[in-house]
């Protein structure tokens, strides 16, 4: 649709022209080479299908020339995935006026381990923090879940739901936690939970070799805990649009200087 | 396939020379084009015309435009210059040989934001400063 502007695509670019726009385009974006993602088709997840919605608000912005729209104004418009406003409320969305890029992760690792040592009901993650592009410093991060409807027998019980940072893994007792955040939703309500997990963020990227991942409990009203998927949270067999993810604001922290060629 | 070897080469040095007249390169500046004032050119850059659609999820390509052709004194009067283009031409003028006219090149850029995966498969959306031209100018 927008190729009526070119003079540029009218005809077949020669293969070493490709090859030179390419690299050229490549310089331009900061990228050493040209990314391979494993797995094609994945643009209807949930992580790019939150990042699209964030794109196309800061595109229809960009488009009718409204300056100084930011990435804040942005992120509470945009829909982010879901039909219905997230069960949360939004942390503070101060930082993303400084952000100047956005990442999303995909879940690597998912145990489905039901119980700890301690009959405590459990689910982990971990996400990859070490491929972020060169000069960038997190201001801000957010764990994203999505909740379906619970089990039936929780009624209209409130669900506390914590998000744990694992600080050691022992052999023959429970990992060594800390505590990130916590939300308290009734059971019956449905849609994306969000969790601040900044500093934790932060700290994984000065020190990849301590992201261990990280711990989600779900308790009862009463101290009871409960199994992560009767509550209706979504994990890796669900829906790919209602995966899990990790979403992280950047600001750079040093400009990026083109090699002169 | 239909056409002779003959054809075919023609066609190819045809459109090589219809080619050479849309692209940019330096030997435009030695033909005919030399002539013309700086200004702002066509040049839509296509993600999907460079085989990315597998990596870069939006937008599919861009306007990037271009800034090309001769500053001449006087300066068209809705081309911007710099107080120190002026000085230039003048003094190109006076030394042609030894100084050159000041340089075509763009005075205001405006961003892009480019959603695109990483080689995991992480979603990237960045905002890119100073991809597309918006006016051209000397300097």
């Amino acid at each position: 649709e927008s190729h009526v502007h070119s003079s540029f695509i009218y005809r077949r670019l020669r293969n070493h022209e490709r090859k030179e726009i390419q690299r050229e385009i490549l310089s331009i974006l900061g990228l050493p080479h040209r990314p391979r993602p494993f797995s094609p088709g994945k643009q209807a997840s949930s992580a790019p299908l939150f990042m699209l919605d964030l794109y196309n608000v800061m595109a229809n912005e960009e488009e009718h020339d409204m300056l100084g729209y930011t990435l804040t104004q942005a992120y509470r418009t945009a829909p982010l995935t879901t039909q219905s406003p997230p069960l949360a409320s939004l942390h503070d969305t101060n930082f993303l006026n400084d952000a100047d890029m956005v990442m999303s992760f995909v879940n690597l690792v998912e145990r489905d381990k039901d119980f700890s040592h301690q009959r405590r009901h459990y689910k982990e993650f971990r996400f990859d923090l070490t491929q972020i592009p060169r000069g960038e410093a997190v201001t801000a991060a957010e764990f994203r879940i999505y909740k379906d409807r619970s089990n039936n027998r929780f009624g209209n019980e409130t669900l506390k739901i914590s998000i744990y940072q694992i600080i050691k893994e022992n052999s023959n007792r429970d990992a060594d936690l800390f505590l990130l955040d916590t939300q308290r939703v009734p059971a019956y309500e449905v849609g994306w939970l969000v969790f601040d997990i900044t500093v934790t963020s932060n700290h994984w990227v000065i020190n990849p070799q301590n992201n261990l991942g990280l711990q989600l409990c779900v308790e009862t009203s009463d101290g009871r805990s409960v199994n992560v998927k009767s509550v209706g949270l979504v994990g890796r067999h669900g829906p790919q649009s209602k995966q899990p993810f990790l979403v992280a604001f950047f600001k750079a922290s040093e400009v990026l200087l083109r090699s002169v060629r | 396939a239909a056409n002779t070897k003959r054809k075919k080469q023609d066609k190819n040095k045809s459109s090589s020379q219809q080619d050479a007249s849309k692209m940019p390169s330096i030997t435009d500046h030695n033909t005919s084009e030399q002539k013309q004032a700086c200004k702002k050119h066509e040049l839509y850059v296509s993600f999907r015309d460079l085989g990315w659609q597998d990596w870069i999820i939006a937008p599919e390509g861009y306007a990037a435009f271009y800034c090309d052709g001769e500053c001449y004194f006087p300066l068209n009067a809705h081309m911007n210059a710099t107080n120190h283009a002026i000085v230039q031409t003048l003094v190109h003028l006076i030394s042609p040989e030894l100084v050159p006219r000041p340089c075509c090149a763009p005075t205001k850029l405006n961003a892009i934001s480019v959603l695109y995966f990483d080689d995991s498969s992480n979603v990237i959306l960045k905002k890119y400063r100073n991809m597309v031209v918006r006016s051209c100018g000397c300097h």
